[in-house]
């Protein structure tokens, strides 16, 4: 293709990007900096911020049982109630990248079943992407940016809950320097769910086809944007295998939880999503 | 295409992403 029509694709992904994605990354880069004129994020560190925390967003996302109200019970749940307002908005960010997938050009007359292959092993890598912009080493926004928890405090929840969000920062530390922009990450994320070796599509040529013009597009875009960044093509594709083997963990450690945790209960889409996964 | 009905159903949905 003609690189005005590589270009043209990337700025319309990039559109589609702005439109279904609510926290950008530029928003939260200026938000974790302090350069943005909105109210600094409220700091969760502890159990004390914590409920603070979730009596300003008016505990939308964290929802409290009545009959566990006392301080007892609090800590004693806070695990199953992060982990049910983490739920919550997996649900709906799978909602926003489905209608991310669909704005790529050709993606909807793709065969249906393939579309659901497509997202269904494809939606926890994109999260994952989504997700590294808002984090540093300290800790990760939350709650579209309203908030800030610290790394430290979920390192100190109780086991398996400690370890979900660890190799999230770990792999999301190295993916910032990269120092991706948030058209970049749009064409990566689009690249990223036109995999044509997800198991079970019927009809592999099509995707391949729609992926490569998007690569096209992701390699013209990072030679114009990162003059300087040698190699920066290959070493973002270089992260695919990382999210892989990042998505198999994540996936494996709900599923032991599943079995483990009697309180817990899975959202019916990321059930959908990680039954026979991997 | 029962195994992934919430799926379906939000990518044959024409507008805005649906009430999860």
């Amino acid at each position: 293709p003609e690189s005005a029509d590589l270009r043209a694709l990337a700025r319309h992904l990039y559109e589609s990007y702005l439109k279904y994605f609510p926290l950008t990354k530029a928003k939260a880069r200026a938000i974790l900096s302090g350069k943005t004129s909105d109210n600094a994020p409220f700091v969760i560190h502890d159990m004390k911020s914590l409920v603070e925390g979730e009596q300003m967003i008016n505990c939308r996302y964290m929802p409290l049982h009545e009959h566990r109200r006392s301080d007892l019970g609090i800590m004693h749940e806070v695990e199953l109630r992060f982990f049910h307002s983490y739920q919550s908005r997996s649900a709906e960010a799978i909602s926003e990248v489905t209608e991310f997938a669909k704005s790529i050009p050709g993606f909807i007359n793709l065969d249906l079943n393939d579309q659901v292959t497509l997202l269904k092993y494809g939606v926890i890598e994109v999260m994952i992407i989504m997700i590294s912009p808002l984090m540093n080493k300290d800790g990760t926004l939350i709650s579209y940016g309203q908030i800030f928890m610290t790394r430290e405090f979920l390192k100190s929840l109780r086991k398996p809950f400690c370890e979900m969000m660890e190799p999230k920062f770990e792999f999301s530390i190295k993916f910032n320097m990269l120092e991706l922009d948030d058209c970049d990450m749009a064409l990566f994320l689009a690249v990223i769910i036109l995999s044509g070796d997800r198991p079970g599509l019927l009809d592999v040529k099509p995707i391949e086809d729609l992926q490569e013009t998007v690569l096209h597009s992701l390699e013209l875009q990072l030679k114009i944007n990162h003059p300087d960044s040698l190699q920066l093509f290959a070493k973002v594709l270089q992260k695919m295998t990382d999210l892989r083997q990042l998505v198999t963990d994540h996936v494996q450690l709900i599923q032991m939880m599943k079995e483990t945790e009697a309180d817990w209960s899975l959202h019916p889409l990321l059930q959908e999503i990680m039954r026979d996964l991997y | 295409k029962e195994k992934h009905k919430i799926l379906h159903r939000l990518l044959q949905n024409s507008s805005s992403p649906v009430d999860l």
